[in-house]
C-alpha cells in the first residue's frame, strides 16, 4: 500500500548527501564549519546553479529537485 | 566546459558499447547512441565511429550500484548516469545505471507509422510471430503491402510484421452508453477496438471484425469501472495496459499521491482488495540521457539553463532540439564544422503587421493596443435561449475560452463549464461578442499566455483581444502554404506554441511571432495515431486532445494514447 512506503532518508540526510555528492559541500566543510551556516550557503549555491529560488532553506521546491532524476556528474568541480 | 577546457586532441572519435541493458533491443540501443552522437556531430567537425573490440576513446557501459569506478549508482530513479571529461583511460567514458527502466522515453519501445494491408492504422499492441508489439521502428511498403520493422537493424533481423488484418475501430460503448474500455474480453478473446457498433434492445454492441455479417461476432463491452485517473511515480498519466502483480489493467478506479508518487487502485472497493499498483514508468529516454552524457565525454560541464541539454535534471522532450547554450559550449571547444547553423532564438518581428482593411463596425487595433490586457468580454446576450445545443448535429468549431468550452454554429455559440452545474449556457450571438467575425467559422483557439482568441474561416484568420480585432489576414501570413485547406482545429502546447490541424497534416504555430515553425507540416498520423484523420474539430480540454468526427469524439492523453471514444453530446455537452 503506498502509505506503507517509508522513504529511508530523512529530508536533512537526503540534502546533506545530495550537496556532498554534487560538489556543493566538501567533507572538510561538513566536519568543521558551523552546520547551519554552511548548509544555508551550500543550499543557496545549489539553488542558484539549478535555477531555483535562492532561499537558502530546505524548501519543498529544493527537496523535489533533490528527488528528481538527474545526471551523476558533480555540478561543482568534477570527478576526482 | 570543465576546468582547463578539457577536450579531445583529435576530431575522429571512436566509441564502443561494452554491454547492453535488457530493457531494449541491442539494435535500438545502438540506434539511440548513434542518434545521440549525431546531436554533437551536427554542430561541430567531430565524427564518431562505433568499434566492436579494443580500446575506444569513449567506452560505454551499463552497470548498477558500485560498477568499478568508485562512483556507485543508487538503484532506480535518482542518479541515472554519469560520464568523465575527455582524456585517457576512464576519461571520456559514459556509464548508465541499469537499475533504471531504459526506453525511448514515451513508455513504449518502438513506434509504428504505418497501417495494415488495407491501409488502416495499426492498433496496438499487436501480435506478430507470437510476440506483442506496441510500436515499430521502421516501416515501408512491399508489393503494395505496408509493413513495420520491429527493430532498428531490420536489415539483419528481417523482423517484419503486418499489423493485424482486422480493421478494428471502436465507436461503440457498453450498456450504460459509456465508451468501450479497451482491451475487453469477449468469448475469451481480447479486443482492443471494434469495427462497427449499434444498439439492440437498449444495449450497445460492437462487431469485432469488418465482415461482421458472417461472423456475427458481437460483444458487449465490459461494464466500465471508471476511466483512468491514475499516474505513475514520475507524475505521468498511466500508460495502459499495465501489469501489477501479474494482472493486466486497462484503467484504475481511484488514485492518490504518497511521498510524491502517484498510485492507482484497480478495483472500486479498493479498501478491501488493497490492489494498489504503480503504473509502469515511462522509463528514461536512453537517447536523451546519452546525448547529455556524451556532452560530458566531449568536455561540457553542467548548464544552469533549464532548457539546455546539459542541465543536470532529466525531463522528457518529444521534439528534442539543442539549446543555443549547448551549441555555444561545444563550438567553443571544437568549432562549428559544416553542420547546420544552430537555430538561434527567432527575433520578435519589428514591423507591425498592418491590419487588413476590416469590415465596417469593428475596431481594428495596432499591435500596441493588442498588447493591452484582455477586457473581460461583456456578458454575451443570448439571442435565442430556446435554441438547444443538444439539437445540433455537429459544430463549426469547439474550443476552450477563459476556462469554458465554446461550441460555435452558424453565428451562434453556447458555453459549457465542467465546473458549474449550470450546464450549457446560450445560444449567444457571435457578432455581439466578436464583432466583424463571419457567422460560419472553421476553428478557434485562445492563446493561453495573452488570452487573445484566434479564429479561422477558409484561408483567413482573425485575432481578438476583447472586442478589439486584428484581421482578417490570410493564413499564408502564418506561413501555411496554399496546399492547406480549412483549419479544422488547434491544440495549445507549452511555450507559446499551438498545433494547427488541416486535413491529414498539422503545423506548429509560434503564437508570439505568428509564424509556423520550420519542418512543418507533418503527418497527423505520425504522432496522433488512432484518431480519425478527417476530424471536423480538434481541441484541447482538461489537458487531453479531442478529435471529433460526426457525433463522436476520440480523446487522447498527452502520451498520444486514445483513452476514450464517446458522444460529444452525451459526454462533453452532457445533454
Amino acid at each position: 500500500f503506498p502509505g506503507e512506503l517509508v522513504s529511508t532518508l530523512s529530508d536533512m540526510e537526503l540534502a546533506k548527501s545530495y550537496l556532498l555528492r554534487y560538489g556543493y559541500t566538501t567533507e572538510v566543510e561538513e566536519r568543521t564549519s558551523n552546520k547551519q551556516v554552511s548548509l544555508g550557503k551550500a543550499l543557496r549555491r545549489m539553488q542558484k546553479q539549478l535555477g531555483l529560488e535562492e532561499t537558502g532553506q530546505l524548501d519543498t521546491g529544493t527537496l523535489e529537485a533533490m528527488r528528481a532524476p538527474r545526471c551523476g556528474v558533480p555540478d561543482v568541480g568534477a570527478f576526482l | 566546459t570543465f576546468e582547463g577546457d578539457l577536450k579531445w586532441d583529435h576530431m575522429d572519435l571512436t566509441y564502443r558499447v561494452m554491454n547492453y541493458s535488457p530493457d531494449l533491443d541491442r539494435a535500438i540501443i545502438d540506434d539511440a547512441f548513434k542518434r545521440a552522437f549525431k546531436v554533437w556531430s551536427d554542430v561541430t567537425p567531430l565524427t564518431f565511429t562505433q568499434i566492436y573490440s579494443g580500446e575506444a576513446d569513449i567506452m560505454i557501459m551499463f552497470g548498477s550500484q558500485e560498477h568499478g569506478d568508485g562512483y556507485p549508482f543508487d538503484g532506480k530513479d535518482g542518479l541515472l548516469a554519469h560520464a568523465f571529461p575527455p582524456g585517457r583511460g576512464i576519461q571520456g567514458d559514459a556509464h548508465f545505471d541499469d537499475d533504471e527502466l531504459w526506453t525511448l522515453g514515451n513508455g513504449i519501445v518502438v513506434k509504428t507509422r504505418h497501417g495494415n494491408a488495407n491501409g488502416a492504422n495499426c492498433h496496438f499492441p499487436f501480435l506478430f510471430e507470437g510476440h506483442s508489439y506496441s510500436q515499430c521502428i521502421t516501416e515501408g511498403r512491399t508489393d503494395g503491402l505496408p509493413w513495420c520493422a520491429t527493430t532498428a537493424s531490420y536489415d539483419r533481423d528481417k523482423k517484419y510484421g503486418f499489423c493485424p488484418s482486422e480493421l478494428l475501430y471502436t465507436t461503440g460503448g457498453n450498456s450504460d452508453g459509456s465508451p468501450c474500455v479497451f482491451p475487453f474480453i469477449f468469448d475469451g478473446t481480447s479486443y482492443n477496438t471494434c469495427t462497427m457498433d449499434g444498439r439492440s434492445d437498449g444495449y450497445r454492441w460492437c462487431a469485432t471484425t469488418a465482415n461482421f455479417d458472417q461472423d456475427k461476432k458481437y460483444g458487449f463491452c465490459p461494464n466500465r469501472d471508471t476511466a483512468v485517473i491514475g499516474g505513475n511515480s514520475q507524475g505521468d498519466p498511466c500508460v495502459f495496459p499495465f501489469t501489477f502483480l501479474g494482472q493486466s489493467y486497462s484503467t484504475c478506479t481511484s488514485q492518490g499521491r504518497q511521498d510524491g508518487k502517484l498510485w492507482c487502485a484497480t478495483t472500486s472497493n479498493y479498501d478491501t482488495d488493497k490492489k494498489w499498483g504503480f503504473c509502469p514508468d515511462r522509463g528514461y529516454s536512453i537517447f536523451l540521457v546519452a546525448a547529455h552524457e556524451f556532452g560530458h565525454s566531449l568536455g561540457l560541464d553542467h548548464s544552469s539553463v533549464r532548457e539546455a541539454l546539459m542541465y543536470p535534471m532529466y525531463s522528457y522532450i518529444q521534439d528534442f532540439q539543442l539549446h543555443p547554450d549547448d551549441v555555444q559550449g561545444i563550438q567553443y571547444l571544437y568549432g562549428r564544422g559544416s553542420g547546420p547553423e544552430p537555430t538561434a532564438p527567432v527575433p520578435v518581428p519589428t514591423e507591425k503587421p498592418q491590419p487588413m482593411p476590416t469590415e465596417a463596425g469593428s475596431t481594428s487595433t495596432t499591435e500596441e493596443e493588442e498588447e493591452e490586457t484582455l477586457q473581460p468580454t461583456a456578458t454575451p446576450i443570448p439571442v435565442d435561449p430556446s435554441r438547444d445545443a443538444c439539437m445540433e448535429k455537429d459544430f463549426d468549431a469547439i474550443t476552450e475560452i477563459n476556462g469554458e468550452l465554446h461550441f460555435f454554429k452558424d453565428g451562434k455559440y453556447w458555453t459549457h463549464s465542467p465546473f458549474w452545474k449550470s450546464g450549457i449556457q446560450g445560444a449567444f450571438s457571435m457578432a455581439y461578442t466578436w464583432p466583424g467575425l463571419p457567422a460560419v467559422i472553421d476553428a478557434a483557439f485562445q492563446d493561453l499566455l495573452t488570452k487573445r482568441v484566434f479564429f479561422f474561416a477558409g484561408r483567413q484568420f482573425w485575432v481578438f483581444s476583447g472586442k478589439n480585432m486584428l484581421g482578417p489576414r490570410s493564413i499564408e501570413k502564418l506561413g501555411i502554404g496554399k496546399g492547406a485547406g480549412r483549419i479544422s482545429g488547434a491544440l495549445q502546447r507549452g511555450r507559446g506554441k499551438v498545433l494547427l490541424f488541416s486535413g491529414e497534416s498539422y503545423w506548429r504555430l509560434d503564437v508570439k511571432v505568428q509564424r509556423v515553425d520550420k519542418g512543418y507540416p507533418r503527418a497527423t498520423d505520425d504522432v496522433f495515431t488512432g484518431v480519425p484523420l478527417d476530424s471536423h474539430n480538434v481541441f484541447l480540454f482538461q489537458d487531453k486532445y479531442h478529435f471529433c468526427r460526426g457525433s463522436f469524439y476520440w480523446r487522447m492523453t498527452p502520451h498520444y494514447q486514445v483513452d476514450r471514444v464517446g458522444y460529444v453530446k452525451y459526454d462533453i455537452l452532457q445533454c
